[in-house]
């Protein structure tokens, strides 16, 4: 009940972080803040955050000492997981390049609990997202660089360098687009929902082969901020079972499979719509958006009395996207069958990255995505993260799991694993998403 | 920078995944637990 507590996603920023300069205050100070179309607000900790060890490894922010400080005062908690950022807000001059945004609202972090900004490269979060989400309603610093004239173009744009071997990390351009960073026209979509950079998304395609599970459309948000790709656990599964990562092996799964596979078969074979199998044979209710458990007692292979609970529901709303996926491939009913019981072992644990085979990393798919009529390609080499060297190496999958429910969801999550490849321009002026191949 | 086009070019740093920040990053996600929901993140 709050109104000064809101919710920001703390994403996976030490798997692999962007992160770029701006100061604070006259004389100014310097801090280094992840630049994050995922949330809109910035903080830095403040010179009065004393219980937070991670406070004392990063720069904090000292009011005392500019005169050009103006005192605001009003609380402000970031929630994030098991914990929270909180302090309150402040105003101050930001300098972002040779910018200078005029008493700028931010928030002085008083409070960083947890381990996962003690070890942060960064001092804090330059939130690039729209204000719909700002937490207190504070005006983004990008929406002050706009209103008050300070880039000729409403409009920036990200170049994340994914070269391991170079230096430099990339660039983000306020007022407009570098040339040199991307190759060819970009492709447009707008923004469906303000608040994340939110667009429509076709389906998605796996070594050429169609998913369906996005056919008729997904949403997605891309988010400089996440170094990850997130996407339904349905997709994910077809995903990690091409690239042999491993998963939760589901006994629900495996059940629907075996008891419901064929009659599933044949229903879809009648032209059935893949989202209205499972209440047809009766795992799931339909209640004509999304499936939901129809909590009911029944008898599974083994003979032991279960729930048909929410798990099978789940499974069989994926196992039915995973046949229809080879039905459109013409495949034989038993390979159909022997297919979607693979897939009951590849489900993965939600937001948690799979460990895949290094020595398989040359043969692993392309994955599409579909986004405004045009095919975006992600190698291995793009979404497969190497750590070390030689027999000591590990590789893990970029892409995470997690299920959003409609009608905000299903929903993707582009992070800098898209974006890496792909020069993004965000479009604030005429709401809209670029995307084109970066250079 | 501002270039004599109207725009403002800010560098990126960038830190690569090592295994003392993936074990942080670990840590992190163990101890979210179960107090994170996909609801909430989304602020539906």
């Amino acid at each position: 009940n709050d109104e000064n507590a809101d919710m920001v996603p703390l994403k996976n920023y030490l798997d692999a972080q962007y992160y770029g300069d701006i100061t604070i205050g006259t004389p100014p100070q310097k801090f280094t803040v992840i630049f994050d179309t995922g949330s809109s607000n910035l903080w830095i900790p403040s010179t009065k955050c004393y219980l937070s060890v991670a406070c004392y490894f990063h720069s904090k922010y000292k009011a005392s000492q500019s005169s050009s400080y103006r005192k605001n005062g009003k609380p402000a908690s970031i929630r994030y997981g098991t914990g929270a950022i909180s302090g309150y807000f402040s105003n101050d001059d930001v300098k972002v390049g040779d910018i200078v945004v005029k008493e700028q609202e931010f928030i002085e972090a008083t409070s960083e609990p947890g381990i996962t900004f003690l070890l942060a490269k960064f001092d804090g979060i330059l939130g690039l997202g729209f204000k719909e989400i700002s937490v207190g309603n504070s005006t983004p610093v990008w929406y002050n660089m706009v209103e008050k004239g300070l880039v000729k173009e409403p409009i920036f744009s990200f170049w994340l360098n994914r070269n391991p071997k170079d230096p430099e990390g990339g660039e983000i351009v306020f007022g407009g687009v570098d040339p040199k960073h991307f190759k060819g026209e970009h492709t447009f979509v707008p923004v469906t929902h303000k608040g994340y950079w939110q667009f429509d998304m076709g389906d998605l395609q796996i070594a050429g082969k169609p998913t369906g599970y996005c056919a008729k459309g997904c949403s997605a948000i891309a988010d400089s901020g996440t170094s990850l790709l997130t996407g339904p656990s349905t997709v994910i599964t077809m995903i990690n079972h091409a690239i042999g990562a491993q998963g939760i092996v589901s006994r629900e799964c495996k059940a629907v499979v075996d008891q419901y596979g064929k009659t599933m078969l044949n229903s879809l074979l009648a032209q059935e719509d893949p989202k209205k199998v499972c209440s047809q044979i009766g795992v799931c209710a339909y209640d004509g958006t999304q499936s939901v458990s129809m909590g009911i007692q029944s008898v599974v292979d083994d003979g032991t009395s279960g729930l048909l609970n929410q798990a099978m529901c789940s499974a069989c709303e994926m196992a039915a996207v995973w046949m229809e996926s080879e039905l459109t491939q013409n495949q034989t009913q038993e390979r159909i069958l022997a297919y979607a019981a693979e897939l009951c072992d590849h489900i993965p644990t939600q937001n948690q990255q799979s460990a895949v085979d290094c020595g398989r990393v040359s043969s692993m798919p392309i994955v599409t995505f579909s986004i405004g009529g045009r095919s975006f390609d992600l190698t291995p080499q793009d979404y497969i993260f190497k750590i070390g060297e030689g027999v000591e190496s590990q590789c893990t999958s970029g892409f995470t799991a997690m299920d959003i429910a409609p009608p905000r969801g299903p929903l993707w999550i582009l992070g800098d694993i898209f974006m890496g490849p792909y020069h993004t321009v965000f479009d604030y002026g005429k709401g809209r998403v670029g995307f084109a191949k970066a250079a | 920078e501002r270039n004599g086009d109207g725009t403002i070019r800010i560098g990126l740093k960038k830190r690569k995944l090592d295994r003392s920040n993936r074990l942080a990053s670990q840590l992190f996600l163990k101890n979210r637990g179960s107090h994170w929901s996909p609801k909430h993140y989304f602020r539906l």
